[in-house]
């Protein structure tokens, strides 16, 4: 574990009286290594350590005689303050109805997830899936089958349809008919290389004027989460993030490259298959476990 | 800076940060490095470009070393039987398509095998892959047993005198005690139904997966003898590095790629390729 490493770091040197700046790059060498075993951005790893670093200089970390745990406190409240610290609730609109959208790349969970927080959010608001994928097979089924599970309002296309846009008009109306406050599209996964399909999303975005955005983002995502998101947040202003599959055993830096990158805070975690296993996202658990 | 003197600091740096986010991983980039600083002084003009040229070097022998690097499905007297397993959304599913579409286009005959019974639409899914490719679907209804299916199929391929059994599987997370030992028992019904067959059972592993990718196929590859994997999305700017160390550590071959969400959209692993692609 980081601590243990650390602790190795500074066991010898406690005889020897005064840190040196040379045992604090030792320690931070642990600290990058540890974030970068964690999937954390290369780029984001480096500019975290060297905010690391500026404190760890101080006389607090240099006369101490706990170096290790003055320097795994600085490690996580720089995490923490980097994560954006607290909990982040989902935003309701003040004119309902409340309109979601999910987005992100091929398989990261997105329809599974629209039924997850729509069934999270059922007792309190009565809301509606609309099925927005028409290019992979089966999606509008799956979505389809996941809210009849869940007993939740389903709204797709009709057979043949492949206009996005159409649709979204088409949901709005049967919404206000049926007095559907909150309304979440699930769209199709696309790569953020895919212009055309990164055009399609922009015009998505100005056709349902969502109140959240939230990308999709499978925990598991190494080095591109950064590209991923920035190219997101880039062409529809993303006002969350939901990270998937958080039941694996992958460290989840990708969860902090994204905060990082964008700015946008983390709201929900994906803990398994079944539409109960939404939690809402934990920033210091997830900053143990980056760690390792 | 890269005039042909000895390497700067700034050289390795910028190889290491080359490496490392092309999710090579630091454990593997910092070990390549060293070797690389230790052969470079032999050099006496080490420049960027020949720095970069040795490293690919490196990187394509680590590949090579891979024994069924770049390799098809094996086909001999027998039937062969492909396992397509992974974790959730990998592209198991659409790759199971596309390889039954590759291999109908190389002249076999080719039954799918809907195995995943757990997920929403996912026989509907595999089945309107069918219809595209012209390749009949073995399904049961959704909640059924997996093992039933594969079991159904097996006879199915045996009676229609098919070539070759594309068997696509639930996304599982290998942390799953109880879905490894569905995956499992799974193969022990291959064994026993069809003990003569080649079995090629893939990893498919999505190109923009971290350092968890490297335990998935620690994972899947303890729980059944695994015969390759298949980078997914490799149509992403994500550069796999992951594979160097699951194929160094494991020897486990990258046979295709996934390039894009068509049917036929799948190739054969090109390790050249791939390292160019990882050093840009
Ligand atoms: N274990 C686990 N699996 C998840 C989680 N969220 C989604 N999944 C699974 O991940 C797979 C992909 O989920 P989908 O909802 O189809 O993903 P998607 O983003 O809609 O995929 P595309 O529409 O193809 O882009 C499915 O097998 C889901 O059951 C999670 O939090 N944990
Ligand atoms: N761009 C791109 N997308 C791909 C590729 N392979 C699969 N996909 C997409 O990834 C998403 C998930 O693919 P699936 O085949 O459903 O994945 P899966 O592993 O079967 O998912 P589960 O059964 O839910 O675990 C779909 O949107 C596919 O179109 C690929 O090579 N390139
Ligand atoms: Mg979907
Ligand atoms: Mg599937």
């Amino acid at each position: 574990s980081l601590r243990e490493r650390l602790e190795g770091v500074f066991k010898g040197l406690k005889n020897r009286g005064k840190l040196t700046e040379e045992d604090i790059s030792a320690a931070l060498r642990n600290v990058r290594r540890a974030l970068l075993e964690g999937d954390v951005n290369f780029r984001v790893a480096r500019d975290l350590v060297e905010k690391i670093r500026e404190r760890a200089l101080g006389r607090d970390v240099l006369d101490s005689i706990t170096p290790a745990q003055q320097v795994i406190a600085i490690v996580f409240e720089e995490i923490s303050a980097l994560m954006g610290g607290g909990r982040h609730a989902l935003a309701f609109s003040s004119k309902p109805p409340s309109k979601y959208l999910l987005v992100g790349l091929q398989g990261s969970g997105k329809t599974t997830t629209c039924v997850k927080i729509a069934k999270k959010i059922s007792d309190s608001h009565k809301p509606l899936v609309v099925a927005c994928d028409f290019r992979r097979p089966a999606a509008v089924e799956q979505l389809r089958v996941l809210a009849q599970q869940a007993g939740i309002g389903f709204f797709g296309p009709e057979e043949g349809e492949k206009d996005a846009r159409l649709i979204v008009d088409k949901a709005l109306d049967y919404a206000a008919q049926r007095l559907y406050d909150v309304i979440l599209f699930d769209t199709a996964g696309r790569l953020d290389i895919d212009e055309d399909l990164m055009d399609e999303l922009a015009s998505l975005g100005q056709a349902v004027e969502p109140t959240e955005t939230l990308l999709v983002v499978d925990a598991m995502t190494g080095q591109e989460a950064v590209n991923v998101a920035s190219a997101f947040h880039g062409r529809i202003p993303l006002t969350g993030i939901v990270l998937t599959k958080v039941d694996g055993d992958s460290r989840g830096g990708a969860s902090l490259s994204v905060r990082a990158v964008t700015g946008v805070p983390v709201k929900f975690a994906g803990v398994g298959e079944r539409i109960a296993d939404l939690e809402q996202f934990d920033p210091d658990r997830m900053a143990q476990r980056i760690l390792g | 800076l890269f005039s042909g003197e000895v390497p700067t600091e700034s050289f390795w740096d910028s190889l290491e940060e080359t490496l490392i986010s092309g999710d090579a991983g630091i454990e593997l980039t910092g070990e390549i490095i060293r070797n690389l600083r230790e052969k470079s002084g032999f050099f006496r003009a080490m420049n960027r470009e020949n720095g970069l040229s040795l490293l690919a070097g490196v990187l394509y022998e680590h590949l090579a070393a891979v024994k069924g690097t770049g390799e098809p499905v094996r086909f001999g007297q027998a039937p062969t039987v492909v396992l397509l397993l992974g974790v959730n959304g990998s592209g198991k599913t659409t790759t199971a398509a596309k390889m039954a579409w590759n291999l109908q286009k190389e002249g076999k005959k080719v039954i799918l095998a809907a195995a995943d019974t757990f997920r929403a639409a996912a026989a509907d899914q595999l089945k309107a892959w069918g219809e595209r490719s012209g390749t009949r679907v073995v399904t049961h209804a959704p909640g059924g047993d997996p093992g039933a299916v594969v079991f159904d199929a097996i006879q199915a391929a045996k009676a229609g005198g098919h070539d070759c059994l594309v068997i696509d599987t639930a996304g599982r997370l290998h942390t799953k005690a109880n879905l490894m030992e569905e995956l499992i028992k799974m193969t022990r019904i291959i064994e026993r139904n069809c003990p003569e067959w080649i079995v090629e059972s893939l990893l498919v592993i999505d190109a923009v997966t971290g350092q968890n990718g490297f335990r998935q196929a620690q994972a899947f590859g303890n729980a059944i003898p695994l015969t390759g994997a298949v980078i997914s999305k490799y149509d992403h700017t994500a550069k796999g590095g992951i594979i160097l160390s699951v194929g160094r550590e494991l020897g486990l071959p990258v046979r295709y790629v996934g390039l894009g969400e068509g049917i036929e959209d799948l190739k054969l692993f090109e390790p050249e390729e791939f390292v160019d692609a990882l050093l840009g």
